[in-house]
C-alpha cells in the first residue's frame, strides 16, 4: 500500500459516501444517474466475487464489503424508496446502459489474462467502470445546472481515477513485475472521460460560479 | 511471469 493508493481509495470511498449520504439526508436524489449507479453496482458484483477465493487484507475486505454495500444502497433508494424515487430525473436519464454492458463482456471474452470465470468477470468489470460514468455524464450535460454534492461527487470520482494511476507508476517503478496492461489501459480511458468534465469544474471554481455545462 | 497482485486493488 503506498500513499497514492490510499489517496485512490479513499476519495473513491468518499465519492460514494457523499453520494449515499446526500441522498440519505435530503431524501432527494436529483441529477443522479440511476444508470451510472446500477453499472456500479455490476462492476462492484463481479469484480469482488473473489472475496469468496481469496483473502489480501482486512482493510481489502472490508472495502469491498463497504463499496458492495454503499452502491446496493443507492440503487435501492433511488428505485425503491418511497420519498427519493420520486426525486429522479427518469425522463433525463435515459442512456441505453446495457449497450455498454454487451460490449463489455464481449471484450472481456476476447481479452483476458487467463479464460477463468472469475478472471473473465474480473477483467468485465475494469471495462464496465471504465464507461459506467457515461450516462452521468450525459444527465450533467443535460441539466445543465449541477448542485455541489452531485459535482463533488464526479469530482472525487475523477481524483480517485487520478490517484490510481500515480499509484499504478510508483508500483510499477517500485515493484518487480507490476504489469498489468488490461488494468492501465481501461483506468487511462475512464480517466479521460473525466477530463473534459474538470475543465469546466475548474473553469467555474476560478470565476467562483455555480458549474454550468455546455449543452 | 505474471503477477496477481493488481487483483489486491479495489
Amino acid at each position: 500500500m503506498n500513499i497514492f493508493r490510499l489517496a485512490g481509495d479513499m476519495t473513491h470511498l468518499a465519492s460514494v459516501l457523499v453520494l449515499l449520504l446526500k441522498i440519505h439526508t435530503i431524501k432527494s436524489c436529483a441529477g443522479v444517474s440511476l444508470k451510472t449507479q446500477e453499472l456500479y453496482a455490476i462492476v462492484f458484483a463481479t469484480r469482488y466475487l473473489d472475496i469468496f477465493t481469496s483473502f489480501y487484507s482486512i482493510y481489502n475486505t472490508l472495502m469491498k464489503l463497504i463499496f458492495l454495500g454503499s452502491s446496493f444502497s443507492i440503487v435501492w433508494y433511488m428505485r425503491y424508496h418511497k420519498t427519493v424515487r420520486r426525486t429522479y430525473d427518469r425522463e433525463q436519464d435515459t442512456f441505453r446502459h446495457w449497450f455498454l454492458v454487451l460490449p463489455c463482456l464481449l471484450l472481456a471474452l476476447l481479452i483476458h489474462e487467463k479464460f477463468t470465470f472469475l478472471e473473465v468477470l474480473w477483467t468485465f468489470s475494469l471495462y464496465l467502470e471504465a464507461v459506467a460514468i457515461l450516462p452521468q455524464l450525459v444527465l450533467l450535460q443535460r441539466t445543465r445546472n449541477i448542485d455541489n454534492l452531485t459535482g463533488q461527487y464526479v469530482f472525487l470520482l475523477g481524483g480517485y481515477r487520478g490517484f490510481y494511476i500515480l499509484n499504478w507508476i510508483y508500483r510499477y517503478l517500485t515493484e518487480p513485475h507490476f504489469v498489468h496492461w488490461i488494468t492501465w489501459i481501461a483506468g487511462l480511458v475512464q480517466t479521460l472521460l473525466y477530463a473534459d468534465f474538470f475543465y469546466y469544474y475548474f473553469q467555474s471554481w476560478k470565476n467562483n460560479k455555480k458549474l454550468q455545462l455546455p449543452a | 511471469y505474471k503477477s496477481e497482485t493488481g487483483h489486491d486493488e479495489l
